[in-house]
């Protein structure tokens, strides 16, 4: 899911 | 990765490391905010509980886990090592209400309701406001050393750079997260007043007053 790849920021 | 995130956490990190330079080397948090730090150890702690389910990569666990480590160090300082140089009497904020409404918000407006997603949607919100009660210490004491002034310069930019990194983002992933965006708007937002002192006083060597 797109809300996932905020993920790889800290 | 890109040249704008990867600026951000350094000047992130940069922010961290002058902050427990500040408070080792003077032997003292006077001017520092221990409701700020607590709260900035309850955002990395909400955030960072992925550090357990979710491998990124070799930067971003090394990170994460310095950023938790130096919160906790952080804390350590103010409120046990250094307390009798604790400025309590001006730390005054009224810590619990960010508290309460970025729960609030995190309840009604998240990406899915889900444990880690609402605890990660907490600590976006609670991040972009965490702020306050430093910004209210400085407004009541007038004044900040020059050092707490460039920790909270360094610490202002990097949210702000995040949002040239969330531009890039969107043009080159096609990648938006609303919810990290606007609360990165709110938080760089509230350092303006902040950043205009800083540029005309601080980096002319003044010390950071406040205009009477």
């Amino acid at each position: 899911k797109d809300s996932s790849k905020s993920k790889d920021e800290l | 990765m890109n040249v704008f995130r990867l600026i951000g956490d350094m000047s992130h990190l940069a922010a961290i490391i002058i902050l427990l330079i500040k408070i080792w080397r003077s032997r003292s948090c006077s001017g520092i905010s221990g409701k700020s730090q607590l709260l900035f150890t309850a955002v990395f702690t909400c955030r960072y509980l992925d550090l357990f389910t979710n491998f990124v990569s070799i930067y971003n666990t090394t990170m994460k886990i310095f950023f938790l480590a130096s919160s906790y160090a952080t804390i350590y300082l103010i409120f046990m090592k250094f307390k009798a140089t604790y400025n309590r009497n001006h730390d005054t904020f009224r810590f619990e209400l960010l508290i309460v409404v970025s729960v609030i918000l995190a309840l009604l407006i998240n990406h899915e309701f889900s444990a880690t997603e609402i605890l990660w949607t907490f600590s976006i919100y609670l991040e972009a406001v965490a702020i306050l009660p430093q910004l209210f210490m400085i407004t009541k004491t007038g004044e900040a050393e020059s050092i707490t002034s460039h920790y909270l310069f360094a610490l202002g930019s990097y949210r702000g750079l995040y949002i040239l990194n969330w531009i890039y983002r969107y043009y080159v992933e096609g990648h938006l997260d609303w919810i990290a965006v606007l609360s990165g708007i709110v938080q760089t937002g509230l350092y303006c007043d902040f950043f205009y002192l800083y540029i005309t006083r601080v980096m002319k060597g003044k010390n950071l007053t406040l205009p009477a």
